[in-house]
């Protein structure tokens, strides 16, 4: 039972897949694993379901570990999954959600990388894709994307670590969640997790023009701040990523705002200004649970917002 | 398995956009492997970058020298990281 599993630990990528058959099991009605596609080293490419029937329900697409040192996403996206299943027939905003949508959370979005954290290099970023005339591997993967793919918010260098790659959605882990997207048709959310900033942010980043629902998305991401703010104390700063931080070039909600997924946010999780994302895992339930309510906040606004 | 013995991460805030810029540029000198944890922003937003051990009297001297204030947001990246092993291999066996 996941009841045995420890959430406040990180964990190596055999026991979060071993984890994840466990909580399919603990739940056989909601929740169900499904593969979307295979990493550049052939690893699989597992996408956890959360569905109480119907088809082709509207969606919300939630991901973790697209950069894949950031260990404290994974933990949180773990630890929010089980959240999510625990929490339906008894949370009425967790059970009107699932009711009529359905839930797509891919934790391990870079599995090449994340073996590669806990094999050779505990700070490794990007894909582990051979890169054609260069000794560097690996492109960034939230650099991709086709959204300003190539623009000067991302590195033309093979051996930076914000390398865009040789053309957009050239690595199979972005491609594989993109055709998922596309094929599906009817995602209304794309969250994607990211640490570490304390940072709640939606499209552009990559152009300078604020997205048609500017207002919206700014509100929607003061009230869930706040109520992320109201658990722990912990400050986020919101907004357009273009406003907030810098110009990014490629990046996943760009590309999910302009193939038609209105509310596409990035989070960037607590920054203690101790541990950069190696945050110590006695913070993984503090920093899951303080953005559990804001997660909740986007959920319910894209439930409530049909589109 | 890489190691990051004596590798530093320093917390740099930029006080104006002119060292703003000079800090992108110090993430330019490949010869240094600056790694970027927090990219530069603006003026008064923290930048986190990790400092191999043998660039750091290079990067703090470049930093001191254009005056652009820092603190050691971590003073060794390894311990850190031995720590974090530590405790996994520890609840590891606890949860065994």
């Amino acid at each position: 039972s996941t009841s045995t599993f420890d959430f406040a630990s990180y964990h190596t990528i055999d026991e979060i897949y071993h984890w994840m058959d466990v909580l399919v099991g603990d739940h056989p009605n909601l929740v169900s694993k499904i593969q979307i596609g295979q990493s550049y080293e052939n690893r699989p490419l597992y996408v956890l379901k959360f569905s109480t029937g119907g088809s082709n329900r509207s969606a919300i697409w939630l991901d973790t570990g697209i950069h894949p040192r950031e260990w404290i996403t994974q933990a949180t996206g773990i630890w929010t999954a089980n959240k999510i299943a625990e929490e339906y027939g008894k949370d009425p905003s967790v059970t009107a959600i699932l009711d009529s949508m359905d839930i797509f959370f891919e934790i391990v979005t870079n599995p090449d990388g994340f073996v590669f954290t806990h094999s050779s290099d505990r700070l490794w970023r990007k894909t582990r894709s051979i890169n054609a005339g260069s000794p560097c591997i690996g492109v960034d993967p939230n650099r991709n994307w086709d959204a300003g793919f190539g623009g000067s918010g991302a590195s033309s260098d093979p051996c930076s670590e914000t390398y865009h790659g040789p053309y957009a959605h050239s690595e199979r882990e972005v491609k594989a969640i993109a055709d998922f997207i596309l094929g599906h048709g009817n995602v209304k959310s794309v969250i994607s997790i990211h640490s570490y900033s304390q940072m709640l942010l939606f499209p552009y980043g990559y152009k300078t023009a604020p997205v048609p629902n500017h207002q919206e998305m700014n509100e929607l991401a003061k009230k869930a701040v706040s109520d992320l703010a109201a658990v722990y104390g912990t400050k986020y700063t919101y907004g357009s990523i273009m406003d907030t931080i810098y110009a990014a070039d490629g990046i996943a909600v760009d590309w999910a705002y302009d193939n038609g997924v209105k509310y596409s946010f990035t989070f960037e999780l607590r920054d203690t200004g101790r541990y950069g994302f190696l945050l110590p895992s006695t913070q993984i339930i503090p920093t899951a649970t303080e953005t559990w309510p804001a997660l909740l906040d986007v959920m319910v606004h894209v439930l409530e917002h049909p589109y | 398995e890489k190691l990051f013995m004596g590798d530093q991460v320093l917390r740099v805030t930029a006080g104006d956009e002119g060292q703003v810029t000079q800090l992108r540029v110090l993430g330019e000198q490949a010869e240094l492997q600056v790694d970027f944890w927090r990219h530069p922003t603006r003026p008064g937003h923290p930048a986190d970058l990790r400092v191999p051990f043998s660039s750091l009297p290079a990067v703090k001297t470049f930093l001191e020298s254009n005056n652009i204030s820092y603190s050691i947001m971590i003073e060794d990246v390894q311990e850190l990281l031995d720590e974090e092993r530590r405790t996994m291999v520890k609840s590891r066996r606890t949860e065994r």
